[in-house]
């Protein structure tokens, strides 16, 4: 899962 | 992924769940929010541009794609099909979304011309500062019918559950990851909206310590 702070979550 | 961030997906997930369990059950609408729904799938379709544009995982994918799809199903319910179209009280649910909508985009813009982000990021934060606020209707609804039906607050507080989960993820990821990127906007967010949640988590507890009906003081 390619990492970049908050916008990787939901 | 971490286990905090796992578990808040899926308790947003089951609150979905129990809000259409709850709908088809009661076969009405009472006391459910359809301004609140509305709020999150504008949330949902504004954060979830970059389904777009960029795949982050499979698993990222099909949860955007769920909460858009679920909750668009929830307002389609209320708004046309019976019996919650007759038994959704447009009254009581009388929030203006322009009062939510217009103040997030203009907080948006000037944060996005802060950071100098293009278009895709520019509704990423609308919908950040959106979320943090999208629960008000639902809690103006209650407050109103005062008297809580049981799975309309096991709704809200797997809700609530999932942005106080998210808190701890974002400390774990920032003890865990070397390079973690902090946005203090979300940050606040998060907290103005775990915040929100606070005085309805704490009428519920007490309702399940000491039984009996929920209800909210008017």
């Amino acid at each position: 899962e390619r990492r970049e702070g908050a916008k990787d979550e939901l | 992924m971490n286990i905090f961030r796992f578990a808040g997906d899926m308790s947003h997930v089951f609150s979905i769940i129990i809000l259409l369990l709850r709908l088809h059950v009661a076969k009405n609408a009472n006391g459910v929010s359809l301004k609140t729904q509305e709020l999150f799938l504008i949330v949902f379709c504004t954060r979830y541009l970059d389904l777009l544009i960029r795949f982050i995982s499979l698993y990222n994918s099909a949860m955007k794609i769920l909460y858009i799809g679920s909750t668009a199903a929830i307002i389609h319910m209320i708004r046309y099909r019976e019996p919650y179209r007759s038994t959704y009280d447009r009254s009581q649910d009388s929030f203006r979304l322009e009062f939510a909508l217009i103040p997030c985009l203009v907080l948006a813009m000037i944060t996005s011309l802060i950071r100098g982000f293009g278009f895709i990021e520019l509704f990423w934060t609308f919908s950040i500062y959106l979320e943090a606020v999208a629960i008000l209707p639902q809690l103006i609804v209650l407050q109103r019918y005062s008297v809580v039906e049981n799975l309309t607050g096991h709704y809200i507080f797997f809700l609530g559950a999932y942005r106080g989960l998210y808190i701890l993820n974002w400390i774990y990821r920032a003890y865990t990851e070397k390079h973690y990127h902090h946005d203090y906007v979300v940050y606040a967010c998060g907290f103005v909206q775990t915040a929100l949640y606070a005085d309805f988590f704490y009428y519920y507890f007490q309702s399940k310590y000491y039984g009996g009906t929920f209800s909210l003081p008017t």
